[in-house]
């Protein structure tokens, strides 16, 4: 599934990416 | 007699009225409020002086303050408008207002190419977006081999780069996820309309009214 993805898809999906953890309690 | 209130406890360095943050982004007066009690709580972590060092980033991302990230990094620096290694509060409401739902779909898409623009040349390389996919696969547990991860760059750099000159530019990008919306999903926070809610102690500290 990955390898179907565009590389930009697979970047996006980065845990450093993800500012909803900065809201976490 | 004490007053837990007073404006005395927000004379911290980079501290900027909420009014005119409010002026100038996507969010309401409480909000900005609210966001200081997130930010209090964040620049606090490891350093109490006020201000977001990188390691309390990380933290708060990761729940671990050495985790390098080269996608966390990236936030970080464009966060730290002045460059000086730290994020105050005013670079903190102004960057974090580009994830309000509310915030123009031109700011996300500008802003995202800016993050991966890693090298600052105004176009987004092949060079740049292989190394972005290979710090993805250094943090997940996916195994892709380097055949796989040539092709993944290749199809994306022949779908995106339609001037077919070895580079996107931020024209070539807004087609491209115009094309492809979910690519923005991440650049959406909708917890940002309920920040008042989550930090409901600006209630008690706020000075101003909507």
């Amino acid at each position: 599934k990955p390898a179907a993805m565009n590389a930009f898809e697979l970047i996006s999906t980065s845990q450093g990416l993800n500012l909803s953890s900065l809201f976490e309690k | 007699m004490g007053c837990f209130c007073s404006k005395h406890s927000r004379q911290t360095p980079g501290y900027e009225e909420p009014t005119i943050l409010a002026s100038e982004t996507s969010f309401t007066v409480s909000e900005v409020e609210a966001l200081y009690e997130l930010f209090k709580k964040l620049s606090s972590s490891i350093i109490d002086d006020g201000l977001i060092h990188k390691e309390e980033f990380q933290f708060a991302l990761f729940r671990n303050s050495n985790k390098r990230n080269l996608f966390a990094d990236r936030i970080f620096d464009l966060f730290d408008v002045k460059r000086n290694g730290v994020i105050e509060f005013g670079e903190f409401v102004r960057s974090l207002s580009v994830f309000h739902p509310n915030t123009p779909q031109s700011d996300k898409i500008a802003f995202a190419f800016r993050l991966y623009d890693l090298r600052y040349t105004g176009y987004i390389e092949r060079e740049e977006l292989k190394e972005m996919v290979l710090a993805l696969l250094n943090e997940s547990d996916l195994i892709l081999s380097d055949d796989v991860v040539e092709t993944i760059v290749d199809k994306t750099f022949i779908d995106a780069d339609s001037k077919g000159d070895g580079k996107i530019d931020m024209e070539e990008w807004k087609e491209f996820v115009a094309r492809n919306p979910s690519l923005m999903k991440n650049m959406t926070l909708p917890y940002l309309k309920d920040i008042t809610l989550a930090f409901p102690s600006f209630v008690v500290n706020s000075e101003v009214e909507d």
